[in-house]
C-alpha cells in the first residue's frame, strides 16, 4: 500500500544552515502490514511520517500510496487523497479546542456530509472503544493528557482509512490504557488495516510485525518483533 | 517543603453533573525529597500537580508550601509565590510559539529583569545539558516532539526553583533521552532539589525515593522504589 524511495527532507535555517531531517529513506508497507518506527529523539520519525502522509513535501525522492505516485500529483489534489486514504494520529494530538470530544471525533464525517445521526452513532462507538464513553461533551481543556490522546486516536479511525499513521499513540498513556489502544489497533490490523506506528516504547512496538529503526535521518536497522 | 491535606477538586459539567478529579488527597514532601506519582489515565495526577503548583484552586482542602499556607493567600499573591518557588514542566509542554528555544528557556529570567547576557549564558548552559546545544534558534514548530519537551524541562530549571513539578517529563522521549533527563533531575535532587514527578513509565519512577499511586482521584498506595 505504501512505497517510498530516496526520501530526503531538508529544513533551511538561515542563509547557510540546514537541518537534514531525512537523508535518503526507503520504505515499503504491504497492504495489511503493521510497521513500528523507532529511534532517538530528533532522528526524523515524525518527519518521515509527515512526508509519507503527504502533510509535508520531500526535498527529494518518490512516494506511492495505493498504487498512485503522490510525488507526481499536483499539490491541490493531496488533501482529497489524504482525507480518503489516511488516518493521522499526531504526536501533539491536534484537537480543535472549541469542539468537544465527540465533535472532534466526527469532524471528518461531517466534512464529508455524513448525516448528523450517523456521525453521532459512529463517533460514540469509537469513543466507547477507547474508554471515553463518559467524556463526549468535554472540551480538550477538560480532558486529561491521555484522554486527549485517545480522542485523537478515535478521530483517526472514524473514516476507516486505508492507512493509519500513528505518531507515538501511547506516549501519554499508562500501561492499561496503552494495552487497550494497542489491542484495538492490533485487532483492526488483523482485519486488514495497514498501520505505521512511531513509538519509543518497546512494549508498543512489539505489536507490529516489523520494526524499523532510524538514526540521524536514515534507516539503520530492520527486524521482526521476535528479534527485539 | 510541601504539605497538602484533604485536597478535593470538582469540575462542574452542566447543571447536575460533576467530575470529581480529586476526592480528598493528602501529600507530604520533605525538603530535598523526590516523589513519583503514578496512576491510570484520568486518575487525577495532573489535577493534583496543578493544585499543588497553585495553577488551580482546590474545591476543598489546605496547602502549605515552604512553610506558608497557600490556601490562605489572596489569589493576587500566588503568581509571585509560584514564580519564585516552583518550576513547572507541563504535560503539553506549553512553549511560546513565537519564541525560539533559547528565548523560551530564558523567559522567566527576562521577566525578572535579568540582564540579557546573563540570561543567554544560563539558557545556553541548560539547553546544552538537555542535549539541544545546536537547536537554540529553532521555533517550537521547528523542533521534534521530544526536543520541545526538553526545552520545557530546561525552562523549568532556569530559575533554580525550590520545588520542581514535572508532568510526564519523559512522555515523548526515547530511552536514551529519558536517561539523560532523569540523570539530570536526579543529580539536581542529590544537590537538594525537591521534586514531584508524574509518570506512567516505571523506569522513570524508579529514580524517585517514593512512589505514590492514584486511582479515581484518591491516593491508593505508597511505596519506596525498592518495592516496585
Ligand atoms: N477542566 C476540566 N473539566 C472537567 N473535567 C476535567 C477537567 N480537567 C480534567 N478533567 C477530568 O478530571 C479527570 C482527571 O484529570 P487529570 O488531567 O488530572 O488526569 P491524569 O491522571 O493527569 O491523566 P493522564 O494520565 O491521562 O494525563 C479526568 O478524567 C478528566 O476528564
Ligand atoms: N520545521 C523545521 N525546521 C527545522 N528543523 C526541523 C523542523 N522540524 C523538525 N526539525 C528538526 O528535524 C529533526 C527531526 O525531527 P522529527 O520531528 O522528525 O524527529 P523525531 O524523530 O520525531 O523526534 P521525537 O522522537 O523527539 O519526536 C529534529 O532534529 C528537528 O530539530
Ligand atoms: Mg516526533
Ligand atoms: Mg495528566
Amino acid at each position: 500500500i505504501l512505497r517510498a524511495r530516496g526520501l530526503v527532507k531538508r529544513y533551511p535555517m538561515g542563509t547557510d544552515n540546514c537541518v537534514n531531517a531525512l537523508r535518503g529513506v526507503d520504505l515499503d508497507l504491504r497492504r495489511g502490514g503493521f510497521l513500528a518506527l523507532m529511534g532517538p529523539s530528533g532522528s526524523g520519525k515524525s518527519t518521515l511520517l509527515n512526508v509519507v502522509g503527504t502533510l509535508d513535501q520531500p526535498s527529494e525522492g518518490r512516494l506511492w500510496l495505493d498504487g498512485r505516485e503522490l510525488t507526481k500529483e499536483p499539490n491541490s489534489r493531496l488533501p482529497d487523497i489524504r482525507r480518503r486514504l489516511i488516518g493521522f494520529i499526531f504526536q501533539g494530538f491536534n484537537l480543535i479546542p472549541s469542539l468537544n470530544a465527540l465533535e472532534n471525533v466526527v469532524l471528518p464525517l461531517r466534512y464529508e456530509g455524513s448525516p448528523k445521526s450517523e456521525a453521532r452513532r459512529r463517533g460514540t462507538e469509537l469513543l466507547e472503544m477507547v474508554g471515553l464513553g463518559d467524556r463526549f461533551h468535554h472540551l480538550p481543556t477538560e480532558l486529561s493528557g491521555g484522554e486527549q490522546q485517545r480522542v485523537a486516536i478515535a478521530r483517526a479511525l472514524v473514516m476507516k482509512p486505508a492507512l493509519i499513521l500513528a505518531d507515538e499513540p501511547t506516549g501519554e498513556l499508562d500501561s492499561t490504557s496503552s494495552r487497550l489502544i494497542m489491542e484495538l489497533l492490533s485487532g483492526l490490523n488483523q482485519q486488514g488495516q495497514s498501520l505505521i506506528l512511531v513509538t519509543h516504547d518497546p512494549t508498543t512496538a512489539a505489536y507490529a510485525e516489523r520494526i524499523v529503526r532510524m538514526r540521524d535521518g536514515l534507516i539503520v536497522d530492520e527486524e521482526g518483533p521476535a528479534e527485539v
